[in-house]
């Protein structure tokens, strides 16, 4: 985007939606210290999440050339039922377990607008489309760690962090259908109406 | 819950 001051098809919807996940998941980084590696990341996911926020909503460039009018997912469809559902599904009623909660159930959902937008937007841009191959890859990789712990671990069992998981995968898996078929015939990938 | 599970997972 700074490069090219275009955004690239991105959805700012589901960027402010991510920075949203990160700032209610990472409420620890001012109650309890875990380790240097993890109030470093933590920070980098706040500081990049926020930062492509600012930067589509404030940089004259982008922000003209970002089509507001395809990108118009209503975040209140995702924010009021997750953070319903943290309300009653959760391990602990307490503000930091719901507020952690609410955040993954919030990210398995985030990347509908941005799906949607690829969607209404005929060519989808390399850049874009490997972005949200990465993205789901990312998720895919931990439901390998899960399994991994589970049968490694005894009594290694997180329901929430597992199902918010695999509801996130499972929502890509019609785009990485889609992304290895443009993929394998060589073709401009396209996600059909 | 988050404090177990938040060590290991961002």
């Amino acid at each position: 985007m700074r490069h090219q001051n275009q955004p690239y098809g991105v959805s700012l919807k589901t960027q402010e939606l991510y920075a949203l996940v990160f700032a209610t998941r990472y409420l620890d980084i001012f109650t309890d210290y875990i380790s240097l590696y993890n109030i470093v990341m933590k920070l980098i996911y706040l500081g990049s999440s926020f930062s492509i926020v600012w930067y589509m909503r404030r940089h004259k460039l982008v922000r003209r050339s970002y089509d507001k009018e395809q990108d118009t997912f209503r975040h209140l469809f995702l924010i009021v039922p997750c953070l319903f559902l943290a309300l009653v599904l959760n391990e602990r009623f307490t503000f930091m377990e719901v507020m952690w909660t609410f955040s993954l159930y919030l990210e398995a959902v985030a990347i509908l607008p941005q799906l949607v937008l690829l969607q209404r937007t005929r060519n989808i841009d390399n850049l874009t489309g490997q972005y949200v191959l990465l993205l789901g890859a990312y998720r895919a990789f931990y439901i390998l760690n899960w399994i991994y712990r589970y049968l490694t671990e005894v009594h290694y069992v997180h329901w929430i962090t597992w199902m918010s998981g695999l509801i996130q995968t499972l929502l890509y898996a019609d785009f990485f259908y889609y992304y290895f078929h443009s993929w394998k015939n060589n073709e401009k990938l396209q996600l059909p109406a | 819950s988050s404090a177990d599970n938040i060590k290991d997972e961002l």
